[in-house]
């Protein structure tokens, strides 16, 4: 996946059959990012893989005030990448 | 602890924690 300077990763061990996963987010390179990032921390939450979108999970992080709204696209596309790359693993796991 | 609870008005619990110090090693 790109570099977004955006880091998700999983907070649990994936079982490969639970439709909600904890993840984890963390700015890793504040530079990426297009408006003034505070330093908060790692940020965790949960995701479902079949019925959210990660965009409307970026904007959520938005509206609580992690990051400026010019960066919604950055943070959504960083979810999308690693919400994709777990499906890929459990999609090759069960093949 | 240094973990903080932010909800969401859609109900999302988000919880603030340290960045992950090995994460942060690996660059």
């Amino acid at each position: 996946a790109e570099d977004t300077g955006v880091r998700v990763e999983l907070n649990e061990d994936d079982d490969g059959k639970k439709a909600s996963i904890a993840l984890k987010l963390w700015v890793e390179d504040t530079k990426k990012l297009k408006g003034k990032y505070k330093e908060t921390g790692a940020i965790e939450f949960s995701f479902d893989l079949e019925n959210e979108v990660p965009e409307v999970v970026a904007q959520e992080m938005v509206e609580s005030g992690f990051f400026l709204d010019c960066d919604v696209k950055i943070v959504g596309k960083s979810i999308r990448d690693r919400v994709a790359f777990i499906k890929w693993k459990r999609e090759r796991t069960v093949s | 602890s240094a973990t903080a609870q932010v909800v969401h008005s859609a109900g999302r619990r988000f919880i603030v924690s340290p960045v992950p110090e090995a994460r942060l090693r690996e660059q």
